[in-house]
């Protein structure tokens, strides 16, 4: 097709391509993958990152560059630099204001979508993460379909049955569409109270580990509940973390 | 159309229709949609619950219906009858297994949902709440488009302003299709740690009642971070809890 071949030329400069998906939304997809790829520019690395939820995007509030435009230029569309260099899109960017809503059904989304990939200019990139938004419909299908060689997807959870369950249909979904799994990172694990110590499992516990082995893929590691993760993330600042952070940043 | 006639038809006999919704992912709205419906049929209501989130369908485990179907008869398909006698239909009663993803672009979503609607027989109700996935897209416009007089949303967020954002798209969501709100429920409002009864506010404070404000709508009340409420869930149990419970069951 017409619309693959440009697709496959505006993305031929970029190493790895890493989808953050979880198919359950709330979990810290948009925290991780933001954190990701403040870490890996941190390090030297050329990242990007194209935010895929159309409906609920919170990636650039995340990482400080609300309210920015991406332009049009004789090159294609140019994404918004935000900290550490990173280069963001979104729908956000483009939208009269980030509080109206995109009351589109899928066709419309898809179009949308293919639209950006068409035309986006990312350059040279050692990582493109995208942010998938929760569910399996139609922007996750556009982003497996139409991206060429996907190097793998990060599975976010948190510990409760309750989205274990929607995750593992995710995984499913991955499974089926030959996007290989990186592995599972475990978000909200447990709430440290500083006044002892004391680690309370307010989503239930073992939920991470128990689908990386359900699964038969790695565990990456767990992060923690933490007030000031959320704050940060409210307040568009990277927030480094020891926690899996580098296991996932090595992928 | 033919169409409306019939869901019109299937939906005569419910006095009150409401939507229960956020626009994010993961606030809660599965939670509060099982615990509105288990609190109005404790107090003598006929309840159903419609778990229109195809993707990331919660309610059969959080209403204790894991792996029960949904069956054909000569007069329509015969909703799953839960605990206190709450009627529940899901789409995860209807696939092979619940870890059976969901992949349908959005115009076979909407006939799903159609189909769905038009063939339930969901007899003589007080109330219908309609869970709706995050987002605003083919689901919730299906259910906006096709349901007749809608009594009206409840909108869950939580505290922090990355949710605000979003919830405020789905607030303009509500408006845009003239669908009354009834109010705002903040959920997960902060974690009051047992060793010294102070309060942690993990995801930030006041989101709820600044929505409520800037959005003209009244504030219902709001919950907190419980441990036990997760565990609740994930056990299919109801969890009785004196916070806004109250006001949002009178709704
Ligand atoms: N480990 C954490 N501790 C505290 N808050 C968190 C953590 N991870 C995410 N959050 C907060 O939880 C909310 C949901 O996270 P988000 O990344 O938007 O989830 P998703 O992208 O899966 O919908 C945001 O307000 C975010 O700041
Ligand atoms: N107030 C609360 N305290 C503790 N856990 C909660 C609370 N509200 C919801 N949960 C848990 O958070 C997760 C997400 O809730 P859910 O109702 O599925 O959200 P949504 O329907 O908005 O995606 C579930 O595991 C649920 O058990
Ligand atoms: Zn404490």
């Amino acid at each position: 097709q017409e619309i693959q071949k440009s697709i496959e030329n505006r993305l031929k400069g970029v190493k790895y391509k890493v989808a953050i998906m979880s198919g359950k939304g709330g979990v810290g997809k948009s925290f991780v993958t933001a954190n990701l790829a403040f870490a890996l520019a941190f390090k030297g690395k050329k990242v990007a990152v194209l935010d895929a939820d159309f409906y609920g995007p919170s990636i650039p509030k995340m990482m400080g560059t609300e309210g920015q435009r991406v332009f049009a230029t004789d090159q294609g569309l140019m994404p918004v630099v935000g900290p550490l260099g990173v280069k963001i899109v979104s729908v956000d960017f483009m939208l009269p204001d980030d509080t109206t809503p995109v009351i589109w059904r899928g066709p419309m989304l898809s179009n949308a979508m293919l639209e950006l990939l068409e035309n986006v200019n990312w350059g040279e990139l050692d990582y493109l993460l995208i942010d998938l938004p929760p569910g399996t419909g139609d922007a996750p299908l556009t982003v497996a379909q139409m991206i060429p060689n996907i190097t793998g997807a990060i599975i976010v959870t948190i510990p409760s049955e309750v989205s274990q369950k929607v995750v593992m249909k995710s995984i499913n979904f991955a499974k089926r569409l030959n996007i290989p799994i990186l592995g599972i990172v475990e978000n909200m694990s447990g709430f440290t109270c500083p006044c002892d110590g004391k680690t309370y499992p307010i989503f239930g516990s073992g939920g991470g580990k128990k689908i990386a082995q359900e699964a038969g893929v790695d565990f990456l590691g767990s992060i923690p509940l933490d007030p000031r993760i959320s704050e940060c993330n409210d307040k568009g600042l990277p927030f480094f973390i020891e926690y899996p952070e580098s296991p996932a940043a090595k992928s």
